[in-house]
């Protein structure tokens, strides 16, 4: 099941290997920029966005006039499969309420779902639509499991499930379902 | 099927958006520190290491005394699905044959196969062993046959089959396949 590898893939190639070094990423963020934007340890936490229609913006900015893109957290290098110092990165988002009070979180799509969307437009990789929503559903429950019995990123991040209907209807659906 | 999933993303998320660039990297590189390492035209490619046993160490010159990291090309950033300016970056290995002579060579381990290598001692990801080779065979089936489709990515790579017996008699194997 195509959803089953990627999420796996999601877990094994990224989550495992950044969401514990969160914390001390935004400690040095914090001393870097003389700043405590990141002030209360329930917003450390990587917020992903799980949109049930693949529908994915390179940028978030672009979705919702309440959010903005900020700062990017500092790099973490390693070396991966013969990549040497490859980069990994997080980017800060300033998210407005409905009373326009700030709110810092750190944000990004789940990117394996940019794939499905891909794969179902491509006929060669004979897949179609009722597949894709299907396997997003999937990647969402598979995700989920793996990341409850994860110890190594319990707390360290918050799956958020987006309804593209609600999308169409309320301009700021997104940035309110973030702050939440 | 898993494999098949991971060879889309793997070409997708990653060779479709690099690749194109990469005659581009090279020149700018050769501009950037006044050589000309990769001077012959059929090196302007990646080559894509494909283990049938899934071994992938992170470092590619730890596996064979002939091959050295030598520099990294420069960076590509892209905004990709809510991380800003999201880094992608290929290494630079000198490779020496077995009269001394060295060659440069753009090198990297097919990433997701770490993947299909780590869900096979997760009991939770339900795979064994004899999935996880089913599954590399078809990840590179797979992938060549959509490379072989993908103009925007024709003579940009070279997949290389790794064959995991050799690799236990020949200390050279690895640069040997690399270079041939
Ligand atoms: N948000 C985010 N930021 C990252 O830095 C990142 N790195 C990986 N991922 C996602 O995690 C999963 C596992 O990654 P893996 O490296 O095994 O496969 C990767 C890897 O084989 C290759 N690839 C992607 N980016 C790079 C890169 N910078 N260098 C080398 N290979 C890369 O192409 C595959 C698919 O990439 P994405 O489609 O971006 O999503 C990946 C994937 O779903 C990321 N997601």
């Amino acid at each position: 099941n195509v959803a089953h590898g990627l999420a796996w893939s999601f877990y094994i190639g990224y989550l495992k290997k950044v969401l514990p070094r969160l914390e001390n990423l935004i400690e040095a963020y914090h001393a870097e920029k003389d700043n405590s934007i990141l002030r209360y340890k329930d917003t450390w936490k990587v917020h992903i966005l799980i949109p049930l229609d693949c529908h994915i913006p390179d940028e978030i900015s672009k979705e919702d006039a309440n959010i903005h893109f900020f700062d990017n957290l500092p790099d973490t290098q390693l070396n991966v499969a013969g990549v040497m110092k490859r980069s990994y990165k997080h980017s800060v988002y300033e998210i407005f309420d409905e009373s326009k009070r700030p709110h810092f979180c750190i944000v990004e799509y789940a990117t394996p779902l940019v794939s499905l969307y891909e794969m179902s437009r491509d006929s060669q990789a004979a897949f179609s639509s009722q597949d894709r929503l299907e396997q997003t559903k999937l990647f969402y429950r598979t995700l989920k499991d793996i990341l409850e019995d994860s110890k190594e990123c319990r707390n360290l991040y918050r799956l958020v499930l987006l309804n593209d209907n609600k999308r169409g209807e309320d301009p700021h659906y997104l940035s309110k379902e973030i702050i939440k």
